[in-house]
């Protein structure tokens, strides 16, 4: 169900290359949206966004109605996607705790399966799964990501709709670009308040079994970072010890297996 | 071919009978679904429903439907019901009762809370093999993210973080304690 089958024709007679139109500033990053409204999305029944993320940054754990590509166009890190019902396959074991002897604590931990993802790969995130990325390398981590609003998982209208399942989203600063700027649907996903937010406090206290000071947190009224944070002591999670150089000799034994083909 | 598929196919399926429950709490109620994996002919329909019970002073978790617009219509009793969108605005915020309809948008964050009476309701959902991701519980996608991302997320400590990842043990249907209840009372008072 393309923009055009419902809306009739689409009017492409002239095309133009575009540059994002709004910026949206956040505490340890900046998204770059272009500008949905523009004909040419319309008509594609997309949208695209730009995350550029500092080192240590971490994008928030947010869910879409759309599909989602995202495009490593630079940097690296880790995500994770939290698919309904997987089981937490991650999990700390006796010994990961005693290389943490030094550290003085007891870090034991469990959770879903967490990916890796270096320059050049293409990530692909299911509609309606919650999400999160963060980047571990020492330059800025960018991300380019298509959002399919047109794709038949999507049954809500037109427009790609975040939600934010933590943080306080609305502190990003928007700067406006040149032309027109994005369409208020896409800013209002950076600009607004996390999905606990319209819960009352004493029934998300309930529904997690924690003291209303904690549920208090999960609304992140207080929160002044907006949607990409900083985290100066680095994210520490499960995950196998995936270096760099095990990764491009993968590749590389890959290569010679096959051989170069003629097309 | 596909007619006879069509002719012989199974048309029909029980879901009050709570022998065929899904998930099942016996203090806090049950939740049954018929989608295409339990009715095949619902693939060819593109449609999936469910019927939810919950007893007196007991929550669902607040979930979203993840891939598919629910129609919720209320066969007994009343709980109050409230549903977020994106931009954490609470769209709904009510109590709803017997005969009454409730649509909840794909994505949209929901939650319900039986207070005073047994609540009984079936939804319709506009996909086959609807999915439902549950934000508190065994399954949630809170669950499912590490410590750290938690503790810095929420600006909390990690035994904080601990404590919200793994307060509630229930997948989907838990009792309450009151306390919100009493809120609500107090608030209407």
């Amino acid at each position: 169900q393309r923009y055009q089958q419902q809306q009739g024709q689409c009017q492409l007679n002239r095309l133009n290359p575009m540059e994002p139109t709004v910026r949206i500033q956040a505490e340890a990053g900046v998204t770059e949206l272009w500008d949905k409204n523009n004909q040419q999305f319309q008509c594609a029944g997309v949208s695209l966004i730009r995350h550029v993320i500092q080192s240590r940054g971490m994008l928030l754990p947010s869910y879409l109605n759309t599909p989602l590509l995202a495009y490593v166009e630079r940097g690296r890190g880790f995500f994770g996607i939290m698919n309904s019902g997987c089981p937490e396959t991650f999990q700390s074991s006796q010994q990961f705790q005693q290389g943490e002897r030094g550290a003085g604590s007891r870090f034991q931990d469990r959770h879903q399966k967490i990916g890796q993802f270096k320059q050049g790969d293409i990530i692909a995130f299911p509609a309606g799964a919650a999400h999160w990325a963060y980047n571990e390398g020492n330059e800025e981590l960018v991300l380019v990501c298509f959002e399919d609003s047109g794709n038949s998982a999507n049954q809500l209208d037109q427009n790609s709709r975040r939600f934010f399942i933590a943080g306080n989203p609305q502190q990003g600063e928007q700067q406006q670009g040149q032309q027109g700027g994005a369409r208020s649907f896409q800013k209002e996903q950076f600009q607004s308040g996390n999905v606990f937010r319209g819960f009352e406090l004493e029934l998300l206290a309930e529904a997690f079994g924690v003291s209303t000071e904690t549920a208090r947190k999960l609304q992140g009224q207080e929160d002044q970072r907006g949607h990409i944070v900083n985290i100066d002591q680095g994210l520490r999670v499960v995950r196998p010890p995936f270096s760099q150089e095990q990764e491009e000799r993968e590749e590389r034994q890959e290569q010679g297996q096959y051989g170069p083909r003629a097309n | 071919g596909i007619e006879e598929t069509i002719c012989s196919a199974k048309l029909r399926q029980n879901i009050d009978n709570p022998a065929r429950a899904d998930v099942y709490n016996p203090q806090a109620g049950r939740f049954t679904t018929v989608n295409s994996l339990t009715l095949p002919i619902l693939s060819f329909l593109r449609l999936s429903a469910a019927k939810g019970v919950l007893y007196r002073n007991s929550i669902m978790a607040p979930h979203w439907w993840t891939n598919a617009h629910s129609v919720l219509y209320v066969t007994r009793g009343e709980a109050r019901i409230q549903i977020v969108d994106h931009r954490g605005q609470a769209v709904l915020d009510d109590r709803v009762r017997q005969g009454q309809v409730v649509i909840v948008p794909q994505n949209f964050a929901v939650v319900k809370h039986a207070e005073n009476e047994i609540f009984e309701w079936v939804v319709f959902n506009t996909n086959d093999n609807a999915m439902i991701n549950t934000l508190s519980g065994r399954t949630s996608a809170i669950r499912g993210l590490p410590v750290d991302v938690i503790a810095n997320s929420y600006q909390i400590s990690r035994e904080e973080a601990r404590r919200l990842k793994f307060n509630r043990e229930e997948t989907l249907l838990f009792t309450s304690s009151g306390r919100s209840s009493q809120y609500g009372r107090v608030a209407a008072a």
